[in-house]
């Protein structure tokens, strides 16, 4: 494992440990959408399941557990705990989700590596991660308060895909035979739909002004 | 077990 893997990983678990301390400790998911949870919830539990078929490392299924486990209490916590519930933006958060999920698996049966049942559910993760923040995104630019936790949980979270990006062309180098475009383009273009937002985040910060995203 | 190459990542 390389440095920038391991620094976006950690990245990773940092985004989802800020969004549980903002739910669990406040008791508030104001700023967050659920539907990007939901697709969240449902990336992992298509891509990890092979938690049941291969091993990889300790470190690599300690990780896919807590990504699991972190993504369906946030789901689980924003429905149905009454306190966070009420700090819900039901009305903000009106992104049609579930028409991301269908254009991704109609992706994923289409273009894969392998026509194997995991494999394409793998393939379907990885396009549907790609767009899962924009229910996220659209809801910040609705939001016109953008609290802290908010704010560094989306940075948290397109630091990582940056860093993998990092971690992708340090192991082109330096490892033979890694091409895998399936997960280079999907991530790229994830990757992409941050750039707007960092520029926001970027501003907000050298200005030392509290981040707002213009509609 | 199997072990795919590229699904060693998160």
């Amino acid at each position: 494992m390389n440095i920038f893997r391991l620094a976006g990983d950690m990245t990773h678990l940092a985004s989802v440990l800020v969004l549980l301390l903002k739910i669990h400790t406040i008791k508030s998911c104001a700023g967050v959408s659920l539907k990007t949870q939901e697709l969240y919830a449902i990336v992992f539990a298509t891509r990890y399941l092979d938690i049941f078929t291969s091993f990889y490392s300790i470190y690599n299924t300690l990780m896919k557990l807590v990504f699991l486990g972190s993504s369906f209490s946030i789901v689980l916590y924003m429905k149905y705990h009454k306190t966070v519930h009420r700090s819900y933006d039901r009305e903000q958060d009106t992104f049609r989700h579930w028409f991301l999920v269908l254009p991704c698996l109609l992706l994923a049966l289409l273009i894969h590596e392998k026509f194997t049942f995991l494999e394409v559910l793998w393939t379907f993760s990885l396009y549907l991660e790609a767009v899962a923040i924009l229910p996220q995104l659209v809801l910040l630019q609705r939001t016109r308060n953008i609290d802290n936790l908010t704010g560094q949980y989306v940075f948290l979270l397109g630091g990582y895909r940056g860093l993998y990006i990092l971690n992708w062309i340090y192991r082109y180098f330096t490892e033979p035979h890694f091409v895998h475009w399936i997960t280079w383009i999907s991530g790229l273009v994830q990757t992409l739909l941050y750039a707007d937002f960092f520029f926001y985040y970027s501003q907000s910060w050298k200005n030392n002004k509290k981040l707002q995203l213009p509609a | 077990l199997n072990k795919s190459y590229k699904k060693d990542e998160l």
